[in-house]
């Protein structure tokens, strides 16, 4: 069975893009087949993974809000071919809006990808949805697409601010849309060893969430920010930095554990 | 003339909530007036100003959707009695789709903004408006309401893929919303100056916006993280600090320049 990963938080700029990207090129690497689905209209996650996103390309958009198939818009990563994009374009930024008055509005990403995985005879180990830092109805759609949620965590102060809002939202989608929903992962990114507040975060962290949150913590480390400048991740740009290394870590334990 | 400025970026954690507050202490500390209107439903500028927003408090989200009058939701900070807040509270989360649905919802923030401004012997001479990072009804009714657009652009690679899309949302603003909405100020942060990217970013994005680039630049600082967790802007919490100085020259700038 296909394990299907939202990452999502709210908060912005906490690392859900680069962890989507990272460890889906480090499943991939390990000889996973992995999808991305990028949901947020920035494209970043298409722009890591090397994916042409310019405003003519299929795309998330056009299987949310056209019905496209979900197949006509995947591209294949340059890094590695195990690892597929469904691209965003900038289309994305309305589709809240248009979402809101559709029809079976919340269920439209899970139809397209179950068509789309019940349609393989080698569907993907993995599917990644890298979502917006909003829980409107595309990270609804992603929560009711989903079978496990990856919850990226930065080593600051606000990061836990926003935590108790997601997990109120979380249990509105498990009793209305998607009940086998499961908070399976929790990955503590960004994190500096020479400051409290980072240890204070860890701590904190590990004492609400403590069989979700995984050992690896991923360090701060300016390799991983300039990665996606060349159209990479990290993994493919410098595999010996500690960026890469602790997402290869993060992987192996995503993948060891199984759905919790 | 108060100037009225919101603080825009759909690219998540580049600052948006830390200029805002930090610029708006800067200001207060020089005497002058200073209003924070918190449009995030994170609620990050309330904590950081030392305001309560639990779930009973009244707040903008009770300014937009049920027209409270804007002063009943006034807060003085602790830090300052110049400087005056109207927090926001977890209702917002759900205020783009209830505003969808409502009569002239994009101008019910400029209208309730309006009506208290009149209504005032001495108005502020600063308002800062905090937005989530999206472009979703509650940015659009911060960009209504405002005369100036203040953009944090973080010293990352990310940083410029959403720049147009911004740019493209403001011209459509300025076009059917609010004509007189200028981008008068462009702010760069977090930057490190150990790293090329921060200087490849820097330099990008002052040929990008030669004009309303500051001079200023705020550098990464641990201590501009550790602040909101006392509660307190770097301003107070740590005022030599490096992060303190360069919010401080930041908000200097912007009285001098004016409505530029
Ligand atoms: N471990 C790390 N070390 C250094 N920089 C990092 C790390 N992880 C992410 N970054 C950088 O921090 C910024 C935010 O990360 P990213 O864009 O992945 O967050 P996000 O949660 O996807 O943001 P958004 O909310 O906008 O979608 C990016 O510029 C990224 O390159
Ligand atoms: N100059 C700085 N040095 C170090 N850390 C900083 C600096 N500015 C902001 N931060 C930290 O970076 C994180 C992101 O900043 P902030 O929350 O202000 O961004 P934002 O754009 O408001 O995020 P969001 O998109 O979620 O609203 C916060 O944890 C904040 O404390
Ligand atoms: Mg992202
Ligand atoms: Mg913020």
């Amino acid at each position: 069975r296909t394990r299907i990963l939202t990452v999502v938080n709210q908060k912005g700029g906490v690392g859900k893009t680069t962890s989507a990207v990272n460890l889906a090129a480090a499943l991939a690497q390990g000889g996973a087949r992995v999808l991305v689905l990028d949901l947020d209209p920035q494209g970043n996650a298409s722009t890591a993974l090397g994916i042409d996103h310019h405003a003519d390309v299929i795309s998330t958009y056009d299987v949310l809000i056209d019905g496209e198939p979900l197949s006509t818009a995947i591209a294949i990563s340059p890094q590695n071919k195990l690892l597929q994009v469904v691209p965003s374009t900038i289309h994305l930024a309305g589709a809240d809006l248009e979402l809101a008055g559709m029809e079976r509005r919340e269920h439209r990403l899970r139809e397209a990808l179950d068509a789309h995985l019940s349609s393989l005879d080698e569907p993907p180990h993995y599917v990644f949805i890298d979502c917006p830092p909003s829980l409107g109805l595309l990270t609804i759609n992603a929560f009711t697409a989903a079978t496990e949620v990856l919850l990226p965590i930065q080593c600051e102060y606000y990061a836990l601010e926003g935590v108790s809002q997601l997990l109120d939202t979380i249990s509105r989608i498990q009793a209305h849309l998607n009940p086998k929903l499961i908070v399976s992962t929790v990955l503590l990114t960004m994190f500096d060893g020479r400051t409290l507040l980072s240890r204070q975060v860890v701590d904190e962290v590990r004492a609400h969430f403590p069989d979700q949150t995984l050992e690896a913590v991923i360090p701060r480390s300016v390799r991983v920010s300039e990665a996606p400048g060349y159209g990479q991740t990290v993994i493919a740009y410098d595999p010996n930095s500690p960026g890469a290394l602790s997402y290869r870590e993060a992987a192996a334990e995503i993948a060891r554990r199984g759905t919790a």
